[in-house]
């Protein structure tokens, strides 16, 4: 059988495909039992467009530029390794597929909402290619007409159709950066009125839907040519002398995780809200034991 | 003044550069180092009104423990914070900037080897657990911390703009630590 994660009887289910250690599906602990739901998420990357941006067929993939080489991004690795930790608070699952690209899902007690946190880096480029990475989501059963909706700084949610613009005649010569476009906080997919999901991000990054039921969000990137609009330089951060690394955290929200109290809308708007205004953690030491502290 | 030091960085930083990260690398290490200054020096301020609040509560004894200065851990997101993983007891303020109550897991990086109890300010123990930091954490070029374990706790219902405290004590006690510690499993795939 796959992998089974849960927090007792409160919380998200999570299960995991037994061969990759791969997300499989998630569901939410109900007294009545638990509805799973087929989701899978990994990372994949895009090779750089390398070029001298002599001619526009050229054009690098740079700071300004993001044009993969290419209109598919290969999977970092085909399998993570996976390491469970589970405890009365939170359940999470650490999962590595390769030293420079890993995350943990995360499960609180009572908290519908699976949480992602990434960490990628330093992206290695000795193989001269630059590399831009994602983490794509995909809910393999639902059909989203190629439609997807991104948000405007946490506000209005634009509607995003694939290789379309509503107001001129798309002629779309990229496939990919074509589609991509901004996700202040959240991108939402709807399959119909019982199927919308959301995949929430802790700072604006690009997104898109490429194909039915797809999320995508790109992560971090590592170029090697500079794209002839004025930086002067390759997007290439090194820290350490290595490529730079980045951590940080995705939220993943379905409509199921919804209840009486709190419709999809709210949940992923109170989530917003909540991750753009978190708590201030401060530590003060003390020699005082706690009954004489308090 | 140093409030101004934060405005005049994050005015600077609307630049569409400094937003998307679309400059030259020493101009994009030029911002980072105007907003940490500004972030740092806006953090004193919030120090001196802990401290206000401390003495308010303090009452005639005065601020409590008026040596011992809040400090913020910016590293925590790569499990780093130099004050919790070297002192035997200390307390977490966690201040909601909400308009409305919301709960937190906090997540205080830690050495392995003890246990550790958190006490909220009304004496009553609370349910914490001992989670491991991932190996790929661990391994972050430039992380230089001794914490291999995150403490985990709940911070329950952090009332509007406002903020709730807790003591952590370090402990010895082995069964407290066993009862503490998450259950680990590596699952050998295809098994």
């Amino acid at each position: 059988k796959d992998i089974e994660v849960n927090l007792g009887n409160q919380g998200l289910a999570v299960s995991l495909d037994k061969d990759t250690g791969l997300l499989k599906s998630i569901g939410v602990v109900r007294p009545d039992g638990i509805t799973m739901i087929k989701v899978n998420q990994t990372y994949m990357w895009y090779a750089g467009m390398s070029g001298n941006n002599s001619q526009e067929e050229f054009r690098a993939s740079g700071a300004y530029i993001f044009r993969p080489d290419g209109a598919h991004a290969q999977p970092v690795a085909a399998a993570a390794n996976v390491t469970i930790v589970q405890g009365p608070l939170v359940a999470e699952i650490h999962q590595e597929w390769t030293p420079w690209v890993s995350q943990v899902i995360r499960a609180y007690k009572e908290e519908l909402t699976l949480e992602m946190e990434w960490l990628v880096g330093p992206i290695p480029v000795k193989d001269g290619i630059g590399k831009e990475i994602v983490s794509r989501v995909i809910w393999p059963d639902i059909s989203t007409n190629g439609t997807f909706y991104t948000d405007a700084n946490g506000r209005e949610m634009l509607k995003r159709v694939k290789n379309y613009r509503p107001t001129w005649q798309l002629h779309n010569a990229e496939p990919v950066a074509g589609n991509y476009y901004p996700v202040n906080s959240r991108l939402v997919v709807s399959g119909g009125p019982d199927f919308q999901a959301a995949l929430m991000n802790d700072r604006s990054q690009g997104g898109t839907s490429l194909d039915d039921g797809h999320m995508e969000l790109m992560l971090h990137r590592r170029l090697l040519h500079d794209d002839a609009f004025g930086v002067g330089e390759p997007l290439n951060e090194t820290a350490f002398g290595e490529g730079l690394v980045a951590r940080g955290k995705l939220y993943l929200l379905h409509s199921d995780f919804a209840n009486d109290d709190c419709d999809f809308g709210c949940l992923h708007r109170s989530l917003g809200e909540k991750v753009m205004l978190e708590p201030v953690i401060s530590f003060t030491p003390t020699t005082k034991p706690a009954h004489a502290w308090r | 003044p140093r409030l101004e030091r934060l405005k005049e960085a994050m005015g600077v930083l609307q630049h569409h550069d400094a937003v998307s990260g679309t400059a030259k690398q020493h101009v994009t290490n030029d911002y980072s180092e105007r907003l940490s200054q500004g972030v740092t020096e806006s953090f004193q301020m919030v120090v001196e009104a802990y401290s206000k609040l401390n003495a308010v509560e303090g009452g005639d004894e005065g601020p409590l423990e008026a040596t011992a200065m809040p400090v913020f851990c910016p590293l925590l997101n790569v499990s780093s914070c130099p004050l919790t993983e070297a002192s035997e007891a200390f307390t977490v303020t966690t201040y909601n900037p909400l308009a409305r109550p919301r709960s937190f897991p906090v997540r205080v990086p830690v050495p392995s080897g003890a246990g550790y109890k958190v006490t909220d300010d009304q004496g009553h123990a609370i349910v914490s657990q001992l989670v491991p930091v991932p190996d790929a954490v661990l391994r972050v070029p430039g992380r230089n911390s001794t914490a291999t374990l995150e403490l985990v706790f709940l911070a329950e219902d952090i009332p509007p703009l406002g903020f709730l405290q807790f003591h952590v004590q370090k402990t010895a006690n082995l069964p407290f630590q066993k009862e503490q510690m998450s259950q680990i499993f590596r699952p050998q795939r295809g098994l």
